[in-house]
């Protein structure tokens, strides 16, 4: 079986604690947690016959033979030494405590010994001080600590070396696809090696387009020509998708460019000659815009905004009395959205107004239109009896009013649909006669 | 109808001609998809008739005319009172008749009212009865084939009665007369409905409205001196009509 890991905690106490300690005592104990920690050691309780140098009895704290501290008497004896509340720190990951007595124990005051835990407290391996063998830092470039331990790392353009501390140049591949992030070349602002070939990538979600903004310091050896300055021997070619790669040189910042894409390709090249300081640039992404969607006429787009991103919807609603209606049918909602492409997945619909159709026939009656066209939102009709042989139940036409919801309603207070009721007994003809 | 004239066009649009297994009658829209006749029309041999043998014809005037076109009705609801085996007992002479399609009114179709709740009967009131039955010209009794009217006037009860009496005393065979029925015409005769205006209506206007005050029912001869018409008495009926219409 492997050895179990040590105990990350625990605790020591002197032999019969908390009844007074034996005379002629000489015990020890080594103690350990986990590699990468540190043990912190705090006392509860420490009363040990007090002597000048701790002389009779005495409790002694080493760390590798490194002596710690020597404690004895308690906590308001004049002579001797004792911890107080201050826990002691181990170095390293291991502890050893000793426990002498000598052969009396005062009669007067029985010292009762000492009582003590300990934890396993992580060691940050990243923040102590450089060793003074000029083996130099732990890591050459970035340092990690963990729990237990540490891990080193590199910054874009290096990888880390099989001793797992050290860095060495490498920068292809990086590929950056956060919506915002910092590069440089190897080494910037220092003087960097030569001969660097390195490639940085930025690819974000398509819907966002990249802008990148170099700083000031920007430093790519160029030769003057009598054309003017070229990028012969060093320097960094911006590639767009569908586009002719640019090289840039020189000592001016190319300052702020707007990609308009959601890719960047950034190669960086110098030979094994000359000096170029390099360069750093700040690059974030935006979304994507969509052109104005304009307006529909007799219906209400939302929201109003200034611009319109990527992702961003858009709702129509038509005005009361109207429809929506797309590709010359009608639908129930509509609403688009600004796509990756810049585009609006869908174009805009229309509203037209509404129809309540045909108004019902009535039985021995007509309907006549009195306003409106086509039975559309607000036009009235009349319904009325074939008088002289019907005439309305209530004794009044009624006029229906083509609503919103597409339904004919009553103008009427109480009378919401018509009946035409028969006329009895009144002919149209009259028997008469003048004969007397 | 006896002393009357011929009627014109859309005077009586609401008159009904029943040719029933043979006979002739009379009868009246009063709804658009009722027809109200006198029980006894629809009665042969104490049996109601069946619905496909009567043909209910209107529109016009003039039976020839007529004929081209007739309905049959859906179902005959005689007045459960109705109980006439001897001929003799015209007590609740009503009956109504459905039809199968609603008819759509016009000028020449039209129904006819029915009298008001508690309308009252006054003597001497001139009221109009139409009808298709016979006729009698110089003597002879004859079937014109021409709708007719004549204007008669309402007879007392006591008066008709009194003269149902006297004609009982010197006939066998006549006719009870009963608060169900009231009686309309001339002492002198010679103005009366007769056979084959069974069922069409005694009609009274008020309030420029015709409304079926009476149902032709029956009467001793026709236009004889001292007799008058008998007519059903529909305000005594309209709780049955309207039963009858509800439920149907």
């Amino acid at each position: 079986l492997p050895d179990p890991d040590p105990p990350m905690f625990g605790e020591v106490r002197s032999p019969r604690f908390p009844q007074p300690y034996p005379p002629n005592l000489q015990q020890q104990w080594e103690l350990s947690v986990p590699e990468g920690f540190q043990i912190r050691l705090t006392f509860t309780h420490l009363d040990i016959e007090a002597s000048a140098g701790c002389h009779y009895d005495s409790l002694t704290v080493l760390y590798q033979e490194k002596l710690l501290g020597k404690f004895c008497g308690d906590e308001n004896s004049a002579d001797g030494h004792h911890p107080g509340n201050h826990p002691i720190l181990s170095p390293g990951n291991t502890l050893t405590l000793i426990f002498q007595t000598d052969n009396s124990n005062p009669e007067r005051h029985q010292n009762l010994g000492f009582s003590a835990h300990y934890q396993a407290t992580d060691v940050d391996e990243c923040s102590a001080p450089e060793p003074p063998d000029r083996s130099g830092p732990l890591c050459s470039q970035i340092c990690l600590n963990t729990l237990g331990s540490y891990l080193c790392s590199c910054h874009h353009g290096y990888e880390l070396r099989s001793d797992q501390r050290t860095c060495v140049l490498s920068c292809g591949g990086g590929i950056f696809d956060e919506p915002e992030g910092h590069l440089f070349s190897p080494g910037f602002p220092d003087t960097p090696p030569h001969a660097v070939s390195c490639q940085y990538i930025i690819s974000v979600e398509p819907g966002f387009t990249v802008s990148l903004n170099f700083t000031d310091n920007f430093h790519i050896e160029s030769v003057d020509t009598e054309d003017g300055s070229v990028c012969l021997h060093h320097w960094l070619q911006v590639t767009l998708p569908d586009r002719e790669p640019v090289k840039l040189c020189g000592r001016s910042s190319p300052g702020l460019m707007e990609t308009n894409s959601s890719t960047v390709r950034l190669d960086y090249h110098t030979d094994d000659a000359g000096q170029s300081r390099g360069w750093s640039l700040d690059y974030r992404t935006h979304r994507v815009q969509c052109p104005f969607p304009g307006g529909v006429a007799k219906g209400r787009v939302t929201p109003i905004l200034m611009e319109y991103f990527y992702r961003d919807y858009l709702h129509v609603r038509c005005d009361l009395g109207y429809k929506l209606m797309m590709d010359g049918q009608e639908i129930q909602s509509f609403s688009t959205m600004c796509q990756s492409s810049g585009r609006w997945h869908l174009p805009l619909p229309e509203c037209h107004i509404i129809d309540c159709g045909e108004p019902e026939p009535l039985l021995n009656g007509a309907v006549t239109v009195l306003s409106g066209l086509q039975n559309q939102y607000r036009s009235v009709v009349q319904y009325h009896c074939n008088e002289p042989f019907y005439s309305p139940l209530g004794g009044v036409n009624v006029n229906f009013t083509c609503d919103a919801d597409r339904q004919w309603r009553s103008t009427h207070d109480i009378v919401d649909r018509m009946t035409c009721l028969p006329v009895c007994g009144q002919p149209t003809e009259l028997i008469s006669g003048f004969q007397r | 109808i006896i002393g009357g004239s011929d009627a014109p066009e859309k005077t009586i649009p609401w008159q009904v001609m029943l040719s029933v297994d043979g006979g002739r009658g009379g009868g009246m829209v009063i709804a658009d998809r009722w027809i109200m006749t006198a029980a006894h029309v629809l009665v042969k041999n104490g049996e109601k008739v069946a619905p496909e043998t009567v043909r209910i014809y209107m529109g016009q005037t003039d039976v020839q005319t007529l004929t081209d076109t007739f309905v049959f009705p859906s179902s005959l609801h005689i007045h459960p009172g109705y109980k006439n085996p001897n001929l003799l007992t015209y007590n609740n002479d009503i009956a109504l008749m459905k039809l199968h399609q609603p008819i759509t009114f016009n000028s020449s179709v039209m129904p006819l009212c029915l009298p008001a709740e508690g309308a009252t009967y006054h003597t001497g009131i001139m009221g109009l009865v139409s009808g298709f039955g016979i006729t009698i010209d110089q003597g002879r009794r004859m079937l014109r084939n021409k709708l007719k009217y004549v204007q008669i006037p309402l007879v007392d009860q006591e008066t008709c009665s009194n003269s149902v009496s006297m004609f009982k005393r010197i006939r066998t065979h006549v006719p009870d007369l009963t608060e169900n029925m009231f009686c309309a015409g001339v002492p002198e005769g010679s103005k009366d409905s007769c056979q084959g205006d069974s069922g069409s209506a005694f009609t009274l206007r008020e309030q420029g409205r015709f409304y079926a005050s009476g149902i032709v029912s029956w009467g001793i001869d026709c236009g004889k001196q001292g007799t008058y018409g008998v007519y059903t008495r529909v305000t005594n009926y309209l709780p049955w009509i309207s039963k009858i219409m509800q439920e149907n």
